[in-house]
């Protein structure tokens, strides 16, 4: 099980902090506001009211096992960055960053956090594909259960047409697409006869029960 | 092409307005900060300053042909909820509205709006699933020119198998998920044998192209 810092319990920070606690992970939540840090405490492993801006309080936190450091402070650019800076200082490897609008995103880009979230850009581009064209299905909810992951090609796989090793039927997933490493290309919905080789990345779809077979078979 | 009305240009409003626009459909967008509309009126239809909250400000807008609208009104629940009441009072008959908090969310579903989004939730527990397992795809970028749609069972493949329709092979689309109707029931990844009834829906990805085809032959 893995540890995270929460920085800031706005509805993103909230909602991330409490569902990696649900899948037992180690979550420590961290806000200046006692409100939501009062709120927040059942509900995941410590909740602490500090100010991210401030350098000695993120110093003065246990931070070694940290695996990764989320960093959703809204409304005020300089107290998201200075949050970011104060984690990278204090040596934290992984830091995930919510933009608040998009020159945050380039000044988050430009401090080389690992992964930047935009949700409120991301989900108003997919709603605007889902109302220019109205078959589409929204499918974050649909895939509750359900997953995409990126796996190296199995060594009892290589040189096997898909249709040979007829995954759908045996494991029960679904290899969405294949990328190739030389040259480097994205095959969506490859062919039964496509042959696979040792250097392929199979991204495959399917319960999160198949997709942990497919990884340790 | 269609016509929508976008309220509120917040970061979700404005990046919703453009796409919508740059898609080919007619965008009014509004926003009482004159600035934003300012800024946004070279990539909107139209682009007007007005208070959503005004009764005589939205009666007083020609809504006769507007498609949907979309309210993305944030920091003030009551704001949003007058703009609702205000777009339902003259007859839009689809509303999606952007939730500000979770009581905000139960608020709108009592209202009947046709859809609720709320990224913040959605995209924190999409990368909280992310950190818990880094295997997973985001899937949200990677799907441009591809999409997941719904479509009954074309009459040519009634009474037949997976195997006999081969869709990959000859459509380049995967059928993910097949709905049953009676019951109701989702079938995630079917395999080869399953027989496709006329009540069954398919639930189809691939690339833009693909889809379209397998919707009009
Ligand atoms: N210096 C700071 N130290 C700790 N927490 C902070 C600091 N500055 C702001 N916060 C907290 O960050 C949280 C998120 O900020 P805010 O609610 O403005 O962001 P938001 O982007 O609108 O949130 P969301 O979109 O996730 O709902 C708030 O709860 C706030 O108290
Ligand atoms: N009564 C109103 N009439 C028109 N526009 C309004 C009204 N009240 C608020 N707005 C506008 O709604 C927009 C969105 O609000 P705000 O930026 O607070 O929301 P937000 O949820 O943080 O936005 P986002 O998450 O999309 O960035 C603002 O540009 C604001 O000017």
């Amino acid at each position: 099980m893995k540890q995270f810092l929460v920085i800031g319990l706005g509805n993103f920070g909230y909602h991330l902090a409490i569902r990696l606690y649900e899948k037992g992970h180690d979550v420590l939540a961290l806000d200046k506001n006692s409100d939501l840090v009062q709120n927040i405490k059942d509900h995941v492993t410590q909740a602490i009211v500090a100010d991210a801006t401030d350098p000695k309080t993120i110093s003065s936190l246990d931070l070694k096992d940290i695996d990764s450091a989320i960093v959703s402070i809204g409304s005020n650019l300089s107290n998201s960055i200075l949050a970011v800076l104060n984690l990278q200082e204090s040596g934290i490897r992984h830091i995930v960053a919510k933009a608040i609008n998009d020159p945050h995103m380039r000044i988050l880009e430009k401090l080389g956090v690992q992964e930047i979230s935009f949700p409120e850009k991301d989900i108003a581009i997919s709603t605007a594909e889902r109302l220019h064209n109205p078959n589409l299905i929204d499918f974050l909810p649909f895939m509750e259960g359900y997953g995409i992951i990126e796996l190296t090609v199995p060594d009892r796989f290589i040189g096997k047409s898909l249709r040979e090793i007829n995954l759908t039927n045996r494991y029960g997933v679904q290899i969405v697409a294949i990328k190739e490493m030389v040259p480097e290309k994205l095959h969506f919905i490859p062919k039964a006869d496509f042959v696979l080789k040792n250097s392929d990345i199979l991204i495959l779809f399917g319960s999160d029960k198949g997709l942990g077979k497919m990884k340790t078979d």
